[in-house]
């Protein structure tokens, strides 16, 4: 049965699609289905596996406005065992679309039921808001993963996602666990990371994963060949940092 | 008679709050008189400016939303001849309470006329996003300043943003110009950077600032202290960067 995550916070930037690409993908190395949904109009996830807009016939907005059949809008990529379900611009329309509409808070978990059964884990990656889109993906989701860059205005939004969490968990979701807090673009040069990081395991403890995502120049570099950094030069820090953030992931998912 | 100038692009974490910031204040010191609007529910412009949570009463939602008269919602700020309207979270409700209100575009246009003429430049601090709050900003705005990173994923969103400035262009805002392009967080060690700054180049020629704001711990290091970089220490790299950004926008702005 698929645990869904949802990888989401309303600061922009911080690092949410390059976790939801390299995490898919490298829980798909380790032999894991892994289904990635893009569920953010810029759609830089669905070009970051190498999905390009010439592909692309069924998006998630097909489904979520137009009722199409979930199946039907899944892509295989180039990463064994990851699919996806793509996006593309038009999903801005889906805001504003989808708030006439009744129970519109769940039309994405309608999405994700349909297909849970057939991977082991499911990843939404978020745009960066904490409008209808976000709180579709949060009330889809078993857990949250919240990627926090080590930068000082990431820090300050935090407790303003906490409090959407809350809200979620009160009102739509209440299942809706922390799956952990992720520190990245981590430069350990630089003074204000050192600070943020401390600031964050102070704030969360437990909550954080140990594993930490440095800041690398191959991360940044595998959007423009469309593959995750994993695939692209898999012996580069970037690499292993987000294989041992899969490792650690599995662990804490293990059955106890 | 001030000019309006909304600092946008729905990528996240480009730098738009960081430019908002810095070159609100650069003018601020050169003696102009400037507004800043923070019109993103994170209020990093706000808290950027040193104007903290408990110091706050009215918001830009309150005049939005509440009708609340414009000046009821101007702030000083440490940095002589800066003011704001700061935001609060309560502005995620906005593109949601705003979706049937009469006019919903012109909403933004309307706080910014009331106090047009008291200013020498007023600029808007966007959120990552292309929902209804942008369309305000955009509606409201004589031109539009793109910060673009000096990465792949900011690339991409570039066409999705010109075809948005189109079409309120052709839609609501005829008035609308493009202030320029401008590259950030450059970091002249990447080779990535420098095939950005090409291609941008290619795309936009004329519309990229001369200016380019180059990666600055110090840059980084301004929110943590609430001021900006430029107040903050006037000899870096960074504030180096952002004054003769404000020289070279005044330049551009000056009669023929
Ligand atoms: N560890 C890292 N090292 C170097 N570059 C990184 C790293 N993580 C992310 N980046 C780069 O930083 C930029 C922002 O990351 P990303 O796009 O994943 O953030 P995001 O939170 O998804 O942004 P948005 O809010 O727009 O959705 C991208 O250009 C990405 O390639
Ligand atoms: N030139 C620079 N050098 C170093 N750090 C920078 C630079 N410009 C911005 N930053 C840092 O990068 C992060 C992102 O910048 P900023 O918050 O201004 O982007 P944004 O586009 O406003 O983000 P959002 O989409 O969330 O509104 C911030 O932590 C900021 O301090
Ligand atoms: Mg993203
Ligand atoms: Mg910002």
């Amino acid at each position: 049965m698929g645990k869904v995550v949802a990888i989401a916070n309303q600061k922009g930037g911080v690092g949410k699609t390059t976790t939801a690409i390299n995490l898919a993908a490298s829980l798909a190395i380790l032999d894991k289905k892994v289904l990635l949904i893009d569920a953010d109009p810029q759609s830089n996830a669905t070009s970051g596996v190498g999905v390009m807009p010439d592909d692309i016939e069924t998006t998630l907005y097909d489904c979520l406005v137009g009722g199409l059949d979930t199946i039907e809008a899944i892509y295989e990529t180039d990463t064994p065992n990851l699919h996806i379900i793509p996006s593309t611009i038009d999903l801005v329309g889906a805001e504003i679309e989808l708030v006439s509409q009744m129970k519109r808070e769940f039309l994405m978990r309608e999405v994700v039921e349909q297909v849970r059964h057939d991977y082991d884990y499911i990843f939404i990656d978020c745009l960066p808001s904490l409008g209808l889109i976000t709180v579709n993906a949060l009330t889809a989701s078993d857990s949250i993963l919240i990627p926090v860059q080590c930068e000082f205005f990431a820090l300050e939004g935090l407790s303003k996602l906490r409090e959407t969490i809350d809200l979620v968990q009160k009102k739509i979701n209440p299942n809706l666990d922390i799956e952990g807090i992720l520190l990245s673009m981590y430069d350990a040069r630089l003074r204000l990371a050192n600070i943020v990081v401390e600031e964050v395991q102070n704030m969360f403890g437990e909550e954080v994963f140990e594993t930490i995502i440095h800041r690398n120049s191959k991360i940044g570099e595998a959007p423009n060949l469309h593959m995750p950094v994993v695939m692209m030069n898999a012996g580069s820090r970037g690499s292993i940092n987000f294989l041992n953030l899969a490792k650690e992931f599995l662990k804490n998912n293990s059955d106890p």
